[in-house]
């Protein structure tokens, strides 16, 4: 059957239980990713992003179900540190589509049918 | 065209790379790109620099000069494409290791192990981009990166994602289903390799669902390149 379009993606009671064992899932996350911090300043800071990262896990896996979404290496940054650390494209599809007259040629239409 | 390829199984991909905390993803898309075209020309897998385009790719984009190739801050895989036709060829990544962050240039002509011959850029068309992928080897892409943070498996499909590309991978296959985890839903897919290391995503890979129902998913399918190398015997 096909999935419903308009889906509930802020959790209800789970967010209690989520709560509860985030925690849990930070320790086994610093330990199985061999995570550091400064300070215990620095390791509360990260274990809130953490939870807000858990938050949004569940967030992707109820909007993407036919993934596996949750805890990466990543799980301790923020979105913002994410993109600026771990991505690199300058480029959005705008000034892309002007290059098509640029150095970057278009590639001969092949043949896809046999 | 074949229902599933990958170009995994014919040797024309090289390991599963890691840029860690430097924006030099685009760098690792043109070098896998090369890599295969180069397997292609030679029969050979050289594993490439990445970090010599970090350090010497400076070229800028011909339709926006204020946008140019710069190491970890970003870069573009056309770009990258120009620079190595200007400078003649990639060396090895046993000649010019990675270091993650942005150096001086120590380029080496002598010490070329790959050549462009030319590059060109693939249409907003799924089977135009399976074409390029069968017939010149694995291809540069862009993507939406927004839900790569969380990705652990399966084939993704979000019902809701960006276009504007913010990350650059490599596409190397493509297959006609593949049952998701979570629910035993079969989805064509892409397969992509991208360069967190081995211990993200399905052993250092990404699968992103294709077809007519969801085309250019997070944008997949709108900055595609590919590359020939120069035959050498």
């Amino acid at each position: 059957e096909e999935e419903p379009l308009i889906r509930q993606v802020v959790g209800g009671d789970d967010d209690n239980e989520l709560e509860l064992n985030a925690e849990r899932h930070f320790a086994s996350f610093v330990q199985r990713f061999g995570k550091s911090y400064r300070d215990a300043d620095e390791h509360a800071h990260r274990l809130s992003v953490f939870k807000a990262n858990l938050r949004r896990a569940r967030r992707h896996q109820l909007l993407d179900p036919s993934a596996v979404h949750g805890v990466t290496k990543f799980s301790d940054l923020t979105p913002a540190e994410f993109r600026a650390t771990y991505l690199g494209l300058r480029k959005t599809r705008r000034s892309f589509l002007r290059e098509l007259g640029g150095s970057a040629q278009d590639a001969p239409v092949l043949p896809t049918d046999g | 065209l074949p229902d599933d390829f990958d170009w995994r199984d014919h040797g024309a991909v090289g390991p599963v790379k890691n840029q860690g905390s430097c924006g030099s993803c685009w760098s690792f898309s043109a070098s896998g790109a090369l890599e295969g075209a180069n397997y292609l020309a030679t029969g050979e897998m050289k594993v490439l620099s990445e970090q010599q385009m970090v350090d010497c790719d400076h070229e800028c984009d011909p339709s926006e000069h204020d946008s140019c190739d710069a190491g970890c801050n970003g870069g573009l895989m056309t770009n990258a494409f120009s620079y190595l036709l200007k400078s003649g060829g990639l060396e090895s990544e046993k000649d010019y290791p990675y270091t993650g962050r942005d150096g001086a240039c120590k380029f080496d002509k002598s010490k070329i192990a790959a050549s462009v011959q030319n590059f060109s850029v693939v249409s907003i068309d799924e089977d135009q981009i399976a074409a390029n992928l069968v017939k010149h080897g694995p291809l540069a892409i862009g993507i939406n990166a927004a839900y790569m943070q969380t990705y652990i498996g399966g084939v993704s499909c979000p019902y809701i994602c960006g276009r504007h590309l913010d990350h650059g991978v490599l596409l190397v296959g493509y297959g006609a289903a593949g049952f998701a985890p979570i629910r035993l839903k079969e989805k064509p897919y892409w397969i992509i390799k991208n360069s967190w290391g081995e211990n993200w995503g399905e052993h250092g890979y990404y699968k992103i669902c294709r077809g007519s129902n969801v085309r250019n998913k997070c944008g997949v399918d709108s900055m595609v390149s590919t590359v020939t190398a120069i035959h050498t015997s």
